[in-house]
Parts: C-alpha cells; sequence; structure tokens
C-alpha cells in the first residue's frame, strides 16, 4: 500500500477529532454543574 | 497545571513518538490530537490502539501500542512534575535510535 495520506482519511480523522472534542467539552460542561 | 496544559504538552509528546515511526506519511498534528482526545476522554491503551488500528492499517498494532504506551506514561510523568521539554528530549533520543541516526553526543 503506498502514501496513506488520501484526503478521505484525513477528513475522517478530523470528524472523530471533532466528534471526541465534543465529548470532552460535555464532559466539562457536566462536571462545572 | 490545568487539565488544557497537560493536553496541549501531551500533544507535542505524542506527535515526536509519532514523528519516529518510519514511513508514517499521516499528518501527526491531528494523529496526535485524536490519539490525546481519546486517552482524556478516558480511553485504555487498548481501546485507543484499537481504534488507531481501524484508522491506519498501514502501521503495525505493535507500534501503534508503543505510541499510545508512551503517552500514556508522558501523562504520568507530567502528572509528577516532569517537563514536557525533558520527555520529548527523551523520545527524540530513542527515535534517533530508532532510525539509526547517531544520538546527540553526550560530553
Amino acid at each position: 500500500k503506498s502514501k496513506s495520506d488520501s484526503p478521505s482519511k484525513m477528513k475522517l480523522l478530523k470528524k472523530k477529532i471533532e466528534e471526541q472534542r465534543e465529548i470532552l467539552q460535555k464532559t466539562h460542561h457536566n462536571k462545572q454543574q | 497545571m490545568s487539565q488544557e496544559q497537560y493536553t496541549e504538552h501531551l500533544k507535542v509528546i505524542v506527535a515526536e513518538k509519532l514523528a519516529g515511526i518510519p514511513n508514517f506519511n499521516e499528518d501527526i498534528k491531528y494523529v496526535a490530537e485524536y490519539i490525546v482526545l481519546l486517552i482524556v476522554n478516558g480511553g485504555t491503551v487498548e481501546s485507543v490502539v484499537e481504534e488507531l488500528a481501524t484508522l491506519f492499517d498501514s502501521v503495525s498494532r505493535d507500534t501503534l501500542a508503543n505510541v499510545v504506551q508512551t503517552a500514556f506514561f508522558a501523562l504520568e510523568a507530567l502528572q509528577q512534575g516532569e517537563s514536557a521539554e525533558n520527555i520529548v528530549s527523551k523520545i527524540r533520543m530513542m527515535n534517533a535510535q530508532t532510525l539509526g541516526q547517531p544520538a546527540v553526543a553526550q560530553q
């Protein structure tokens, strides 16, 4: 397999990062309440 | 140190570790951020490795496990007061050895 720096993989990674950021924000928000 | 500072330092450390993986062509900043987020959101070594393995099938599980394990060790070291610079320099030395380059000569 050649370089795996495909745009679709990067897009997926960014989407997953966004999901994890949301989880973190929710957890942080819940802790503050 | 705040949670945000720990995560920022951890991202730099994990990125440095990822830089030592031969032929790893992903954007290490994003990958490092993802690994750190998975960890701070309560992931375990196994669950994070599992997640990364689904994304980066060209990298061996052993290599991924080594990165994640290092991230956990680094977080522990940061919490015990070790500086991020110190941890990064240790990783650079290890990377240099792994990549077959001479480590920085000690006086």
